[in-house]
C-alpha cells in the first residue's frame, strides 16, 4: 500500500 | 494604491480556472517584482505558485507591498464576467477591504467594474529552495492532460518513470494496468509539439492522479508543460503564462509501504 506524503515533509514554513 | 492593467485579460481568467478547484482561499501578494500567489490545498499535499511579473503588465503601480486575501471561487466568478478580449485592471487601496476588477472591451465601448470583498487569511508560506532535478520532461500540455485523464479511468495513482528510453506513465486498478511511454521527439514541425527529456539519472515516483488531473486545468495557458522530477522531492508541473511568468504546481509523492 502507498502512503501520501505531505509537503511539510520536504519544505519548511517561512 | 495598487493598479495593475493587463491587456491580455484572458490570461487571468485562465489562471483562476486552473487553481480555483485546488485552493479555496489564498493571499495574492503584490510587490515591485509582480503579482504572485503561493497556496496549498487543504490537505497540504499540493501547492500552487503563480508569478505574473510586473513587466508583463501594460501599467503596473504598486506603491507598497500588499497582500490581498481572496476566495478564488468568487474571484473566478467575477473574472468569468470579463470577455476573452477584455483588458483587465485590478485596483485596490492600501489598507482597504475590497479589490476592484475593471473590464474594458477592446473597442472601449463597454467598461465594467466588479468590486469584491477581501478576506483575512493566515498565510502559510513554504520556503521552496531551488533544486537540481534528476529528470526534466518538457512535452505538449494537451498530451500530458490526455495521459492523466486516460490513466485516471484505470487507476488512482500514476508512476512516472524517466529512463533513457523515455518517460513512462503507469497505473494499475481493479480492471487492469496501463503503461504509456513517450519518447524524446524533437523532429517536429512546430516547437510546441516537441517532447524533450533531460535526464541526469533515472527516477521513478508515484503520485495521486486526482491532483495531476487538477493541474491539467492550466493546459489552456500554455502549449507545453514541464515536469521536473527528483526522488525525495515533490514533482513540479509548470505551465508558462505567456511571456510574463508561470504557474507551478508542486505535488508530494506517495511512498510504497
Amino acid at each position: 500500500h502507498e502512503t501520501q506524503l505531505r509537503l511539510e515533509a520536504f519544505y519548511t514554513f517561512n | 494604491m495598487l493598479e495593475l492593467r493587463l491587456v491580455q485579460g484572458s490570461l487571468l481568467k485562465k489562471v483562476l480556472e486552473s487553481v480555483k478547484d485546488l485552493v479555496n482561499d489564498a493571499n495574492f501578494d503584490c510587490s515591485a517584482t509582480g503579482f504572485s500567489l503561493q497556496a496549498m490545498d487543504s490537505s497540504h499535499v499540493a501547492l500552487v505558485a503563480l508569478l505574473l511579473r510586473s513587466e508583463g503588465f501594460e501599467h503596473y503601480r504598486c506603491d507598497r507591498n500588499l497582500s490581498m486575501g481572496m476566495n478564488l471561487n468568487n474571484m473566478a466568478k467575477m473574472l468569468k464576467c470579463a470577455g476573452n478580449d477584455d483588458i483587465v485592471t485590478i485596483k485596490a487601496d492600501d489598507g482597504g477591504d475590497t479589490v476592484t476588477f475593471m473590464f474594458e472591451s477592446p473597442t472601449q465601448d463597454k467598461i465594467a467594474d466588479f468590486e469584491m470583498k477581501l478576506m483575512d487569511i493566515d498565510s502559510e508560506h513554504l520556503g521552496i529552495p531551488e533544486a537540481e532535478f534528476q529528470a526534466i520532461v518538457r512535452m505538449p500540455s494537451a498530451e500530458f492532460a490526455r495521459i492523466c485523464k486516460d490513466l485516471s479511468s484505470i487507476g488512482d495513482t500514476v508512476v512516472i518513470s524517466v529512463t533513457k528510453e523515455g518517460v513512462k506513465f503507469s497505473t494499475r486498478g481493479d480492471i487492469g494496468t496501463a503503461n504509456i511511454v513517450c519518447r524524446q521527439n524533437t523532429t517536429v514541425d512546430k516547437p510546441e509539439d516537441a517532447t524533450v527529456i533531460e535526464m541526469q539519472e533515472p527516477v521513478s515516483l508515484t503520485f495521486a492522479l486526482r491532483y495531476m488531473n487538477s493541474f491539467t486545468k492550466a493546459t489552456p495557458l500554455s502549449n507545453q508543460v514541464t515536469i521536473s522530477l527528483s526522488s525525495e522531492l515533490p514533482v513540479v508541473v509548470e505551465y508558462k503564462v505567456a511571456e510574463m511568468g508561470y504557474i507551478r504546481f508542486y505535488l508530494a509523492p506517495k511512498l510504497e509501504e
